[in-house]
């Protein structure tokens, strides 16, 4: 029991130096165990520097700082220990342009082996999906629901900026 | 294994029944706030099994069933059902095509299907457990929970490790 | 001192039921005193219902739905006790183009007599400032801020797009 | 009374002295993640007198410094000043533009002016408040608060009242 969750800590402890740097493009991060003798109860922490910032304490890191980094570790236990399927709630929200790119860029590294649902408002994540669902909230209060192709979506909404 | 469809009926919002088909690839879900999306969220870990109202944003069963509008009386039952293709046999079990379900009425009843035969919680936690899908914790990432996942004291961020081992 | 607080609450409340029906097209929610016969220790809770929809558990509405209910409160107070300069961090981070859109209306309304500096990712409410700054980290890791045009902005961003 | 304008030199990630100048109207910052929008949002809760570094996203006097990068040596000191335009005479002084200014060193100290005098912080925090700026409660909304304030408890979400009263 100790053995798994050592040997686990290990492997995603690995994977997370990796999908940090690549979601940040630079910088490097570490998982860190509170109390390494105790391999029964001993905690995981965070540190995380972004390329070129001197290391702090995670609190100063800025909101969309915070979610790359929750997104490398989930991306790091998802690679070690997949589940077959993943449902994604607005992830991205916080992500500036070039962010949600590498976002995608790790979505469909991984989707080869696990299949993800995500829910999102942005556009740039749409544009990787093959599926893309939409559902509204008819007069009657009741949700609805539509299949749709995202290359109609894309236009429909490009169409409505202007 | 993958998620081949999805249905849902009398689940909060979702008062019609409707059908989500998935392929392997990435699904996304648009739409306006409050239309539904995260609502298929919830029945996606409604359906695996989840017994904390509280992450599912209720506080009793029947917060799970449609309450009703200004444009439809409310209903008495609420059921999801997940269609997974096993052909690869990731879940160690005779079927190539694994459905589950469950049902929920304002008694507060909650019944549980496995390819159409009536079980018990405990029947779908362990199949899901043997297919590697004990690891709730992270299948499901809800709005506003990845900045949550940095804000866990370090003990509560173990258990994702211990799901994951 | 009760008295201030009792007298406060009545208007804000007032102002809350119009502001939560304006952001949300209708609907309807209250600010309730959680113990009415002890102004001088009672709380605050809100109730909520949108448009169309049954009255439920804060808990179970939206995302965008519980951004704009704090905005119709943060609004209500602003109203009956306006600062005079209010800055809002990504408040609309969550909120669907249609409601940016009842966002920017309550801020244009307050706009005469408050000064908003709105941090935000947002298009639509970039439109409806008259001053634009943009803040970006130097090679040096160390923050820039220059001053831009908002309509050179938006068409940069459009022509980005494309 | 009206925000002119924002000077910041040394304050977290604004290692070089920048100037914010703005009008009546809307102002809005733009900017890629961790450019400093947030910073400059704390910046101002900071002059203002805040105390309490958690609300800042830091624990101490030292967080507030630019702590050096790669491409630049740490700096000793932080400095933001506001300048308010008072002809108005919302603060109830005889000047027509009043300035705030903070600084901090790696020692810990906090020094606070008015009108380039020195003060000490409750003159800072009575000017306010007789300005009607002690309700910082709402002033700056910081990132994330928005859905803070429906998960406040019933007590706490009083405190907002109280501000405003
Ligand atoms: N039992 C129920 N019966 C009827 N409606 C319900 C029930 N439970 C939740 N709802 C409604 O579902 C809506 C919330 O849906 P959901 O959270 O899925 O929205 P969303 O599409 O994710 O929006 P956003 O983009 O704002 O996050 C709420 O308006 C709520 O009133
Ligand atoms: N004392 C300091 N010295 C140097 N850099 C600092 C200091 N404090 C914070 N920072 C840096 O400032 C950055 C955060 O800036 P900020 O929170 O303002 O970003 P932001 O523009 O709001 O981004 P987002 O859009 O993601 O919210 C972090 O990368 C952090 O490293
Ligand atoms: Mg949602
Ligand atoms: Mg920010």
């Amino acid at each position: 029991m100790e053995e798994a969750f050592a040997e686990t800590f290990e492997q995603v402890a690995k994977e997370f130096k990796n999908y940090f740097s690549m979601l940040f493009g630079g910088g490097e991060a570490q998982l860190i165990l509170t109390d390494p003798d105790n391999m029964l109860e001993t905690g995981v922490d965070i540190v995380a520097r972004p390329p070129g910032k001197r290391l702090q304490s995670m609190a100063l890191l800025s909101g969309g700082e915070r979610s790359l980094t929750a997104q490398a570790l989930i991306f790091s236990l998802l690679r070690i220990s997949p589940t077959p399927f993943v449902i994604f709630d607005e992830v991205d929200a916080m992500l500036d342009e070039a962010n949600v790119g590498r976002f995608r860029d790790a979505l469909s590294r991984l989707a080869d082996e696990i299949q993800f649902i995500v829910i999102t408002h942005n556009r740039r994540t749409i544009e990787s999906a093959n599926t893309l669902y939409g559902v509204s909230m008819g007069d009657d209060s009741v949700s609805q629901v539509y299949s749709l192709k995202v290359d109609e979506w894309l236009e429909a909404k490009k169409a409505a900026k202007v | 294994m993958y998620l081949k469809a999805l249905e849902l009926q009398g689940y909060k919002s979702f008062a019609n029944k409707v059908e989500f088909v998935f392929d392997r690839g990435v699904t996304a879900v648009v739409g306006p706030n409050g239309s539904g999306k995260s609502n298929v969220a919830d029945a996606i870990r409604w359906v695996l099994g989840e017994q904390s109202y509280r992450s599912l944003r209720g506080k009793k069963t029947e917060d799970m069933i449609f309450s009703g509008s200004d444009g439809r009386a409310r209903l008495g039952m609420a059921s999801a059902t997940l269609i997974l293709d096993n052909s690869d046999k990731w879940m160690p079990i005779d079927f190539s095509e694994v459905t589950i379900s469950r049902r929920a009425y304002r008694s507060g009843e909650n019944e549980y299907y496995l390819n159409g035969s009536r079980v018990r919680l405990k029947d779908v936690a362990e199949l899901l457990a043997r297919g590697g899908m004990s690891r709730q914790t992270y299948t499901v990432i809800g709005q506003g929970m990845i900045d949550r996942v940095l804000s866990l004291h370090a003990a509560e961020r173990r258990l994702l490790f211990e799901e994951a081992a």
